[in-house]
């Protein structure tokens, strides 16, 4: 989806650095 | 493989019994059990001390000890509930536990509302998230003009500060995510439903030294 319609949360929802499950990849 | 056996991880500063953390959140005794592993295998990574450093948690979520990012920073900062600069061991299972797909709604609701809450004031303000969105800008090399990031965030707080004082109070929060659900989807890892079934080698380490 395009940054522009998203609203400003669901846009910095998809940083990596909250991909936790990046955790968990050998 | 970590640098220390499950066994003398007990002598690591912060171990706490699996029993008691099972009980405390969303983990059977086996899964915190599995879970020694991966604590080992990241708080060894650098420092061999048996804690998570900053360092080893990015080097862990991006291959990468230096890559610093404003969101795995809050989240590193939530887990380190003592505020010591590192996660121990009890701490790295209560803060995976919000991400368990059987862990609370309310649970998984205030800790993103905590980790937005970029100065701890208990509000998330217009400048904390104009703030995330521009890290989140730089992270994914995307340009926007300036006029563009102050209508995403006006347009945002227009539709969740419902009282108009200029900032996101947690009812207003939780009122925003119950209409947008999509906004926790990432605080729930599938992964932590089943980790014994998605590690196998976790559980036969166990099971090994349950059967000593």
């Amino acid at each position: 989806a395009s940054p522009l319609t998203m609203n400003a949360f669901q846009l910095i929802s998809t940083s990596q650095g909250l991909n936790l499950g990046s955790l968990f990849e050998k | 493989m970590g640098c220390f056996a499950s066994k003398s991880l007990k002598r690591v500063p912060g171990y706490e019994e699996p029993t008691l953390l099972a009980a405390e959140t969303a983990f059977s005794v086996s899964e915190v059990e599995a879970l020694f592993e991966l604590f080992n295998k990241i708080s060894c990574s650098i420092i061999r001390d048996g804690l998570i450093h900053k360092e080893e948690f990015q080097l862990a979520l991006f291959r990468n000890q230096k890559r610093r990012n404003l969101f795995a920073d809050r989240v590193f900062d939530l887990f380190d509930y003592k505020r010591n600069g590192v996660i121990e061991f009890g701490e790295f299972i209560r803060g995976l536990s919000v991400f368990h797909p059987n862990a609370s709604y309310d649970s998984k609701v205030s800790f993103a509302y905590r980790l937005y809450d970029l100065r701890n004031t208990g509000f998330i303000e217009r400048e904390e998230l104009k703030e995330m969105v521009l890290a989140l800008l730089h992270e994914s090399d995307l340009v926007l003009s300036e006029d563009l990031i102050e209508l995403i965030v006006d347009k945002t707080f227009s539709e969740a500060d419902s009282n108009g004082d200029g900032k996101i109070d947690l009812e207003e929060w939780k009122e925003f995510v119950s209409k947008n659900p999509s906004l926790i989807r990432n605080m729930t890892l599938p992964y932590l439903k089943d980790i014994t079934g998605a590690f196998p080698s976790f559980v036969e380490q166990s099971e090994v030294e349950e059967s000593e």
